[in-house]
C-alpha cells in the first residue's frame, strides 16, 4: 500500500502512510504542472533534463551552505545570528542580516566574456547573466566573491594588496571606460573568500540590460611598488581554478509583493 | 459513494489499518484536523535541478465542526456561532469551514540555468495548525 506512484501520500492519522488515490498519467502530469504553477516554476530550465546537478561548483555550493546553516523554516523557529553557522564562506553579520530580510537569494556564475579589441591589461574582466532577474523583485544587496588562497606564484607578490572593480562602460574601439565599485585590501598569507559590495552594478544591469559589459578587476600591490599585477599571482582563483573556488556574484532581493496577486489572478 | 466503492475494493486490505471499515479511524478522519500531505520533488523527478529540499510536508485541513467544538479544533467566536446558527437551520446555513489556522515558509534551492541557482523563501505554503472558522 506504500508503493509510490504519485509523489502524493496521505498520512491516516495513525503514523502510516496509505495510497489515497492512484492518480493515472495524465493526472499526474496536471497536479506537477499545478504544483510547478504554485513555486513559480512553469517550465524545467535549460539543460538542466537528465543531468546530475553541478552542486559541487562554487555558487550552488554557497547557497546550499545557506539553506543549510543559515535559514530557519519561519520567523519563530529562527536561531539568532550570532548562533547560526557560518559555514565555509565566511558569512559575516552583514550577510546573515541580508539572508534574513531577503525573499530571494540568487547566485550568477562568472564568465569570461571576451569582447574582440578591447585591451584588457593585467585585470579580470567578469561577465554575469542577469537577465533572468524578476523585475518585480527589489534588490537589498549583492556581492562579489573571490577566493583567495595562499598558492602566490611570484615572491615578489607577496604582502598587502588592493583588489579594486569596476563596471565597465565602455568598450568600442578597444578603449574602456571604467566606473569605480568597490575596493578591498587583502595580504597574500590569509585563505578564504574576499567579498566586494557590487550592488551599484547589479541594479544598473538591471535596469539597463544593455549596458551590461561586466566588471574590471584590477590588483595593485599596497606599496605601488610595481605596477598593476594579474588577480591569479597574488592567489585570487580564476575561471582554470577548483570549480568551488571560482568567483561568483550573489544577489539578495526582497519581493514587492506585486507577483503573488498576480499569480493569483491568473489562476 | 467513493466510500462505498472503495470499501467493495478494499478485500484485499488488513482491515485493522483500513480507515473506511475501522470505526475508530472513522471517527478521527471526520474530525477538523491536520492531515499529512508529502510532495515529493524526487519522486517526481525533479532533482536534476531542484537541489533542496526532498520534498516537503505540505499538509492539509481535513474534517468536520460539529457541536460541541472542542478545543482541539480552535474554533473561532464566529465559528461557534456559525455552528449554532447551522444547527437552527441546518439546510440554509452551512457548517464553519475546516481551514489552516497557522502558516509556515519553506526555502526551495533550484538551478535558474545550467549556471545560476536560485534559493527562494515561499511563505505560507506548510500548515501548521487547522480550526474551524
Amino acid at each position: 500500500s506504500t508503493e509510490r506512484m504519485s509523489g502524493l501520500y496521505v498520512d491516516n492519522g495513525f503514523d502510516q502512510t496509505v495510497v489515497h488515490r492512484v492518480v493515472n498519467q495524465r493526472e499526474k502530469r496536471e497536479v506537477e504542472h499545478e504544483i510547478l504553477n504554485l513555486l513559480g516554476l512553469p517550465d524545467r530550465p535549460r539543460n538542466t533534463h537528465g543531468r546530475p546537478p553541478q552542486v559541487k561548483r562554487s555558487a550552488p555550493k554557497f547557497l546550499l551552505d545557506i539553506y543549510q546553516n543559515a535559514l530557519g523554516e519561519d520567523e519563530e523557529e529562527k536561531s539568532p545570528a550570532h548562533h547560526r553557522k557560518a559555514g565555509e564562506f565566511d558569512l559575516s553579520g552583514q550577510d546573515l542580516k541580508a539572508i534574513d530580510q531577503s525573499d530571494v537569494i540568487m547566485t550568477f556564475a562568472a564568465h569570461n566574456h571576451h569582447v574582440p579589441g578591447v585591451r584588457h591589461e593585467r585585470g579580470k574582466r567578469l561577465w554575469f547573466d542577469v537577465s533572468e532577474v524578476p523585475p518585480e523583485e527589489h534588490i537589498i544587496g549583492a556581492e562579489l566573491r573571490l577566493y583567495h588562497n595562499t598558492d602566490v606564484r611570484n615572491w615578489r607578490n607577496r604582502g598587502s594588496y588592493t583588489i579594486t572593480a569596476y563596471r565597465v562602460l565602455k568598450t568600442e574601439n578597444g578603449t574602456r571606460e571604467l566606473q569605480y565599485i568597490d575596493a578591498i585590501n587583502a595580504t597574500t598569507g590569509k585563505e578564504g573568500w574576499l567579498t566586494l559590495n557590487v550592488s551599484e552594478a547589479l541594479e544598473h544591469w538591471v535596469n539597463n540590460p544593455d549596458g551590461n559589459r561586466g566588471l574590471y578587476l584590477s590588483v595593485h600591490p599596497a606599496d605601488r611598488s610595481v605596477h598593476e599585477v594579474r588577480p591569479e599571482d597574488v592567489g585570487i582563483v580564476g575561471f582554470r581554478g577548483d570549480a568551488d573556488k571560482q568567483p561568483f556574484m550573489v544577489g539578495y532581493f526582497k519581493s514587492s509583493g506585486k507577483r503573488e496577486s498576480k499569480v493569483r489572478q491568473k489562476r | 459513494d467513493a466510500r462505498r466503492k472503495k470499501k467493495s475494493e478494499s478485500t484485499n486490505w488488513d482491515h485493522r489499518n483500513n480507515p473506511y471499515t475501522d470505526s475508530a479511524m472513522q471517527y478521527h478522519s471526520r474530525t477538523c484536523k491536520i492531515q499529512t500531505l508529502y510532495v515529493s520533488f524526487r519522486d517526481l523527478q525533479w532533482q536534476d535541478w531542484i537541489i533542496a529540499p526532498d520534498g516537503y510536508d505540505a499538509y492539509y485541513c481535513s474534517g468536520e465542526c460539529n457541536f460541541p467544538l472542542n478545543a482541539h479544533m480552535n474554533a473561532t467566536n464566529h465559528a461557534i456561532v456559525q455552528t449554532l446558527v447551522h444547527l437552527v437551520s441546518p439546510g440554509k446555513v452551512p457548517k464553519p469551514c475546516c481551514a489552516p489556522t497557522k502558516l509556515s515558509a519553506i526555502s526551495v534551492l533550484y538551478f535558474l540555468d545550467e549556471s545560476n541557482v536560485i534559493l527562494k523563501k515561499y511563505k505560507n505554503m506548510v500548515v501548521k495548525s487547522c480550526g474551524c472558522h
